[in-house]
């Protein structure tokens, strides 16, 4: 079972974009996915059809030890993909788990009974390197960075990669970045292109190939209730993010 | 002396953009404005050239009642503008201001020795509604929402605006919505008008009529240490910028 956390503490670089297509195209290739919302504001959980106001138990409940994630998942629109939603509720975690010991390693702990019923777990993570975030890193082996390919995007990089060496060194000596993922490729200019060349340069063993482009579907889905590969089956959001999930099944090799 | 709150906890909607180049177009008019950074993540302090991993006193020294604003204040390279850095530090005053008592109102107190000096006081909020977001509501009478025009937009905006009412009731009577702001339009695709349309249809009254177009200029700019209107003074980012604080200033007379 591979767990990755989708982390990017920039905001609207493409996590959970990329959560939830990356997720539906892995499933649509016939790999069993939880998709674990992470972030208070809900948008992966809403995305799928979630009433994220009408939840009786959430995320929430699982980092207060009340019901596991098994207990909390939703199926999905899309065969092998189920949600673990959050809401605003799970905003609290930052202040009420402030003073638990090892509050770092709930996540982590809820995580291992699905280890043989999946082969999936993606976290779609808030943009911040709070409690939530850190949670993440300390609970899975392998850390995907969404990047917009804007000039912004390598600064926060930086901070990124020195936030998962200190858990990797202090937490979770399994974890790794073992992904880059380009998102919102404006085809049209050449700041894109530039942006992605100098990812490359720093990173290129782990830069994908694949590059999600911008797109109008891609915008669009989000309210549809539904991912793009059964929004919109022949867009070039689908092409992009099931090539990426060609891509990332490829590495299983090397797992 | 107006104050206003940059505020969405949506990532990446153009918070920190605005808060750069309305500042700098407002300065470019003759207003004495100073940029407050309140975002951990600092992009705002970055971007006006302070090296926020070398900051001897910042927003977080602010907020612990060592130092005022006026204390940590830095000259920018436009004239009439001042920023008020932040840096990661920023991040543990959610935990350590926790159970401080009157803890919404910090903030308030730090802004009114400013009062005389300035005409505008712009607080560049984090993408989330946590500590931070609440103290910038608590101490400004003006919030100004920036949007991506993106379906998007609109699910959060209820939240947001939901918040805002909280905080008027609870903490601030004298806190209003004055602005929204149409940020990253995209001229070549009919998502972007319908978005719009649709805000317009809720919130009338309060969307400006100044609406900020995609531009390369400005996704390029951050890295300059200039803002868009020192950067690329004859770009569409410069005039919409420009527009945009021309139509704040007429707002004047109704404050
Ligand atoms: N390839 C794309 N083409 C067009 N629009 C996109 C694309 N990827 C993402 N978007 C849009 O950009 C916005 C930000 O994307 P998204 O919400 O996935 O980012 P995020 O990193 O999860 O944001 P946050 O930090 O707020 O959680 C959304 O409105 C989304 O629909
Ligand atoms: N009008 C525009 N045209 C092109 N790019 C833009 C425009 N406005 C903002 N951007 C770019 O989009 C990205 C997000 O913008 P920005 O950082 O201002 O949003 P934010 O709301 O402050 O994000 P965060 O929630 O992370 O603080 C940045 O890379 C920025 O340079
Ligand atoms: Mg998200
Ligand atoms: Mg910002």
């Amino acid at each position: 079972m591979r767990t990755i956390a989708l982390t990017n503490q920039k905001g609207g670089v493409g996590k959970t974009t990329t959560a939830v297509n990356l997720g539906a195209s892995l499933a649509k290739l016939g790999k069993r996915v939880v998709l674990i919302d992470l972030d208070p504001q809900g948008n992966s959980s809403s995305w799928m059809g979630i009433n994220i106001n009408e939840l009786d138990k959430s995320m929430f409940d699982v980092f207060h030890g009340d019901v596991t994630i098994s207990d909390i998942l939703h199926e999905t629109c899309v065969g092998n993909m189920w949600v673990a939603p959050s809401n605003v509720a799970l905003a609290a975690i930052e202040r009420t788990l402030v003073n638990t010991k090892e509050n770092d390693s709930i996540l982590k702990n809820s995580l291992s009974p699905l280890q043989d019923h999946y082969d999936y777990i993606i976290l779609d993570c808030p943009p911040s390197l709070g409690l939530l975030t850190v949670n993440a890193l300390t609970a899975v082996r392998e850390v995907f960075i969404p990047l917009e390919t804007k000039v912004l995007a390598l600064n926060g990089l930086v901070t990124l990669v020195n936030t998962v060496n200190l858990v990797k060194d202090k937490l979770n000596p399994a974890l790794e970045v073992t992904g880059i993922i380009a998102c919102m490729f404006d085809v049209r200019t050449t700041l894109s292109n530039e942006v992605v060349k100098r990812i490359k340069d720093k990173f290129h063993d782990k830069l994908f190939n694949s590059v999600i482009r911008e797109s109008t579907k891609l915008a669009e889905c989000p309210i549809s209730g539904q991912p793009i590969t059964l929004y919109a089956p022949e867009s070039r959001g689908t092409q992009d993010y099931m090539d990426l999930a060609r891509e990332v099944i490829e590495g299983e090799k090397k797992k």
